[in-house]
């Protein structure tokens, strides 16, 4: 996965921080400090469509671009610059009878993006 | 998600400015965290958490440091201390035994033990205190010589006498005999003292393997 950077308009990842702080959460979630959201943004022209996460890969767009050029017009774009990789998030709140509670919440951090 | 016939949402659509675009990713962030606690809205707390019970969640929560052993395994370290039980003492010698209970005796390694003891120094009498120790073990009645040690001895008070590998391993058996002779200058100006408020001591640091438990008192 690629992480944006100023310019860049092909698919890659842009980071999003929330401070539970900022959001005024940090009364209820005692940790972590915020959530690192993040998300994926950009172009995904069709030839560096295909798997993703490896999207990246030269070979691998090389390949979809002859895969491209041999089916274009019929698959009429629709690629999408998605999510590859995430974890999850770590929580230590308080539930509403103040109870302490810890749980992990699946797949909510992106971690990196691709074309899908 | 791609929609059919057009682009997908992240690749492009209509542009928002950044504050509002801000605005919609808190949102969705907030609604993400809500939607996945199976919460409608948060939680408003409604009596104060102890920040006792909090400092015990966090320490449950991090656990053991990486890398440790598991409890059962992990040898716990403890300092013990043993009052001397006084044995036939003169003005120029005095003894001393330290017993440990059968529970704990052999069972632990001793890592390291000092003698505490409090000289009263009679007045005008000052200068160099030359300590003999003798040790003897549980299975050996005869005393011998340990160690030699030099004490400057310039006030009444609390001194401290590092005890030796032969001393640490019949202590570590249970039981640990020591005569202390006095030697030299100040030798026949100073008394060990052994009331109660002045009881000589043993203090070491021992290392217990297992589940086994020590406690202080």
């Amino acid at each position: 996965g690629i992480d944006c950077q100023g310019g860049s308009s092909m698919c890659c990842r842009q980071e999003f921080f929330v401070d539970f702080r900022e959001i005024g959460w940090h009364d209820w979630i005692i940790q972590p400090e915020g959530y690192a959201m993040n998300f994926c943004t950009g172009q995904c022209p069709l030839h560096v469509a295909g798997m993703p996460g490896i999207a990246a890969s030269f070979h691998t767009a090389v390949l979809n671009l002859l895969k491209a050029n041999t089916v274009a017009g019929t698959a009429g774009g629709g690629s999408c610059c998605v999510p590859t990789t995430r974890r999850p998030l770590s929580l230590l709140y308080y539930d509403r009878d103040s109870n302490i509670v810890k749980t992990d919440i699946p797949d909510m951090v992106v971690e990196a993006c691709g074309c899908s | 998600t791609c929609r059919a016939g057009s682009q997908c949402p992240a690749c492009g659509g209509p542009t928002l400015d950044l504050e509002s675009q801000r605005e919609l990713l808190l949102d969705l962030a907030k609604r993400s965290i809500l939607d996945k606690l199976h919460l409608s809205q948060r939680p408003t707390l409604s009596r104060p958490v102890s920040r006792a019970a909090l400092r015990t969640v966090l320490q449950r929560l991090h656990g053991p440091p990486q890398g440790a052993p598991p409890e059962a395994n992990r040898a716990q370290d403890y300092e013990i201390i043993s009052f001397a039980d006084t044995g036939l003492s003169t003005i120029n010698q005095t003894r001393l035994d330290f017993y440990l209970s059968n529970r704990t005796a052999g069972v632990m390694e001793v890592q390291q033990a000092s003698l505490m003891f409090f000289v009263q120094l009679l007045p005008n009498a000052s200068g160099t205190l030359k300590m003999k120790v003798l040790v003897s073990g549980s299975h050996n009645t005869n005393l011998t010589l340990a160690t030699r040690r030099l004490l400057e001895v310039d006030a009444s008070g609390w001194y401290q006498l590092l005890l030796g590998p032969d001393a640490q391993a019949a202590y570590s058996q249970g039981h640990l005999t020591l005569e202390l002779v006095p030697e030299g200058q100040a030798a026949q100006g100073s008394v060990i003292l052994l009331g109660a408020a002045h009881r000589p001591f043993v203090a070491a640091r021992v290392r217990v393997e297992g589940k086994l438990r020590v406690r202080r008192r």
